[in-house]
């Protein structure tokens, strides 16, 4: 669903360039539900960035759904992300103006789709948001906030959800809700699925494991599960 | 050297209000390690922020170096913010306009104070920073901007840190580091700490655990190490 060949992505120049992906290859099989793990700085944001069409590598190329998203126009690319592509950020960026149920409901609206009858009740009834469906991010705790971002990354049942550190800031209960969620998907929906994070219990959910360290991939498990 | 009487903070009114803390009282003596823990949404943020004297409780009181901090004028407040208290909050709250080493040192520079010889170095070092120092937060990977707001929090030697979830966004490698080094401060330097974290690991390294539900302190148990 998901692959990359010779990815590059370098910031600054000369001396004091940072080298954050340095020639990535992979391929995320559909319906496989992937854990990508390694040290901080070690390049995870910046490859689910590149994977997701959020940034342009400087070299090498990104396959989604069959389309070279690195060759793509702006409108093209952007189309095929709203169809194609769910993430979460590892931090929440939801819109402050708008309520928890909006946040989740904002890419179907942007879509022009409605959503499907009760997909949205047992969304924030899975995520334990139900009483705070009306309430904007600043008056959600930080642990509702980052559960309202899974909520809309998953609404729109996209090919690939990417998801970056989804538990970083979840007490162990919600946390395994929300792994629970995503293996779900996974299980019935066929959801293909990337998820950044540093709690080894959520990576063995995962089909597979991939481990980073200095902008390489070193590592390339079947997970536990497997 | 910090307490609280009673405090309750509720938002919103009426139907929708949320009890956010129901009359909590707690005292943190001088030179303890407290953890807080509890689920998404019980409370432990708007605890730290009554603490820290960031919010105003609905009733009851704190005490901060023995004032009642909810009688003060905002000056006398701010003043004893800056002389007596460290945050780091959930999101790295960083000025994106300048470096990890001036974000670092910008609480001394409100104080019109200089860096003690070598300490910046240390911690800079300390936290696996050194060679990202001159980069700005949106140059920063999320587990680095962390550090630097844990570093920014130390560098003054408060009387009082409030850490909420300061190894979140951490791999355990990382976050290992950072809590080593808050418990460092504790033991070698006396640092008055209370810190929010979902991780049992991190509580284990606490003197005391506070857990936290619905609102209330349902448990006030000595840490492991005790
Ligand atoms: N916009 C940027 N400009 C310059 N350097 C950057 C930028 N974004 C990231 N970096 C650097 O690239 C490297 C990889 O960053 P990345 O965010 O991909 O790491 P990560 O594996 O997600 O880390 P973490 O676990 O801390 O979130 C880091 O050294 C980081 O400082
Ligand atoms: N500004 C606000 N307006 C309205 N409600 C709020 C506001 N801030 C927090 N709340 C609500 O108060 C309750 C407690 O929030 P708090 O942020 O203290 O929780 P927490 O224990 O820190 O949770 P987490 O582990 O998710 O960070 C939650 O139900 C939250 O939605
Ligand atoms: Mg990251
Ligand atoms: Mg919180």
């Amino acid at each position: 669903a998901v692959s990359a060949t010779a990815l590059t992505r370098t910031y600054g120049e000369g001396g004091s360039a940072v080298h954050a992906l340095r020639g990535v290859s992979l391929e995320v099989p559909k319906g496989q539900f992937t854990a990508v793990m390694g040290p901080s700085g070690s390049g995870k944001s910046t490859l689910m960035h590149l994977l997701a069409g959020l940034d342009t590598p400087d070299a090498g190329s990104v396959h989604i759904a069959g389309e070279d998203i690195t060759r793509m126009s702006d409108r093209d690319l952007t189309r095929l992300r709203r169809k194609h592509i769910g993430f979460v950020f590892q931090s929440f960026n939801l819109l402050p103006t708008l309520s928890a149920e909006e946040n989740i409901t904002l890419p179907l609206a942007i879509a022009g789709r409605k959503p499907e009858a009760g997909a949205v009740e047992r969304l924030l009834d899975r995520m334990g948001l139900t009483e705070r469906r009306d309430h904007k991010p600043a008056q959600l705790s930080g642990g509702q906030q980052q559960r309202v971002a899974v909520a809309r990354a998953l609404i729109c049942s996209p090919t690939v959800l990417f998801a970056d550190e989804p538990t970083g800031n979840l007490d162990s209960a919600s946390g395994a809700d929300v792994l629970a969620l995503l293996r779900a998907a996974v299980d019935e929906d066929g959801q293909t699925t990337v998820m950044v994070t540093h709690d080894a219990r959520a990576a063995a959910s995962a089909d597979r494991v991939l481990l980073m360290a200095d902008g390489r991939v070193v590592a390339d498990l079947a997970g536990p599960s497997q």
